[in-house]
């Protein structure tokens, strides 16, 4: 373990706890893509399976139960309790454009032609594009709550601390994942417009519209 | 390959 991978965890968990709040205190959750909190839901799943084959330690552990059991309970929030105020006409992305091309990415290139490892990999690959629809859905609104915009800043830091934590990992442990770190390059790009107009407008107190 | 090494990483 390592500060930045310590500092990226924390920022995952921060992200997912200020949407689930953000969704229970203001019993609506106009402006969320269901969709991306469903492929959310979706990579934690098919990632977090070791739990029931491996024990690596109690924070790893209880990180990942705490993870699966957000996404779901957002999930729920969003489909079932405050299902009336779900933006359903903006959150439109086709996430089949998504999960089949990763499906089949996943089935040719991996570590290991294994069901465990197939669908972890097939959780890396979806993870790096399961915020499409989030950021589709704001391009189609053109805006965002600041609430909503703090949630996808530590979302996207996170992996970007990610990066940095696999930098320390090759020089100092000689460990390194391809795909992982592909996969994390790919996510952290997309972030990359968000961060600017993230920087630039709700930083400086305004709110986050677009076009810019 | 030695991204086979345990996955401790979330």
């Amino acid at each position: 373990m390592n500060i930045f991978r310590l500092t990226g965890d924390l920022s995952h968990l921060a992200a997912i706890i200020i949407l689930l709040l953000k969704i229970w205190k203001s019993r609506s959750c106009a402006g969320i893509s269901g969709k991306s909190q469903i492929l959310f839901a979706m990579v934690f799943t098919t990632r977090y399976l070791d739990l029931l084959t491996a024990y690596i330690s109690l924070y790893n552990t209880s990180m990942k139960i705490i993870y699966i059991g957000c996404s779901y309970a957002t999930v729920y929030l969003i489909y079932a309790k405050f299902k009336a105020t779900y933006d359903g006409n903006h959150d439109t992305f086709r996430v089949e454009f998504l999960v089949v091309p990763v499906g089949g990415l996943s089935f040719l290139v991996n570590h290991d032609f294994s069901p465990l490892e197939i669908l972890w990999t097939f959780s890396i690959y979806l993870e790096a594009v399961a915020i499409l629809p989030q950021l589709f859905m704001i391009s189609k609104t053109g805006e965002a709550e600041t609430i909503t915009t703090h949630y996808l800043f530590f979302l996207g830091l996170y992996r970007a601390l990610y990066l940095i934590n696999w930098v320390w990992r090759f020089y100092f442990e000689g460990f390194f994942d391809m795909i992982a770190i592909v996969a994390g390059v790919v996510q952290t790009i997309l972030y990359c417009d968000f961060f600017y107009l993230y920087v630039t407008k709700v930083l400086k107190g305004k709110k986050l519209s677009l076009p810019a | 390959s030695d991204s086979q090494k345990k996955k401790d990483e979330l």
